[in-house]
């Protein structure tokens, strides 16, 4: 995934059946953010990979006052690409039958 | 070390906790 300068992980083990998991995001370049960012350190969030939108979680973020609205897309770009990695690694699993 | 809690108002839980150090230098 790009580097977004958003780092965004698993926050618990993904077991693969779960449509909600635990997240922890947090910032680990500052300069790639648009507007001033306050290091508020890192923000643990559940996300639903089935009926969940990264930017709106994003948007949620930004109006929570974590984030400023230029950097929106970013923050929701981040969120994206861990959401696909760990679709891609549940499909995979599935797939391989393990 | 402390952590807050902050909740959006579509209910979300955003709970703030203090950034993992030994991830930030696995890269």
């Amino acid at each position: 995934a790009e580097d977004t300068g958003v780092r965004v992980e698993l926050n618990e083990e993904d077991d693969g059946t779960k449509s909600s998991i635990g997240l922890k995001l947090w910032v680990e370049d500052p300069k790639k953010l648009k507007g001033k960012y306050k290091d508020t350190g890192a923000i643990e969030f559940t996300f639903d990979l089935v009926n969940e939108v990264p930017e709106v979680v994003a948007q949620e973020m930004v109006d929570s006052g974590f984030f400023l609205d230029c950097d929106v897309k970013i923050v929701g770009k981040s969120i994206r690409d861990r959401v696909a990695l760990i679709n891609w690694k549940r499909a995979r699993t599935v797939s391989t039958g393990n | 070390s402390a952590t807050a809690q902050v909740v959006h108002s579509a209910g979300r839980r955003f709970i703030v906790s203090p950034v993992p150090e030994a991830r930030l230098k696995e890269q």
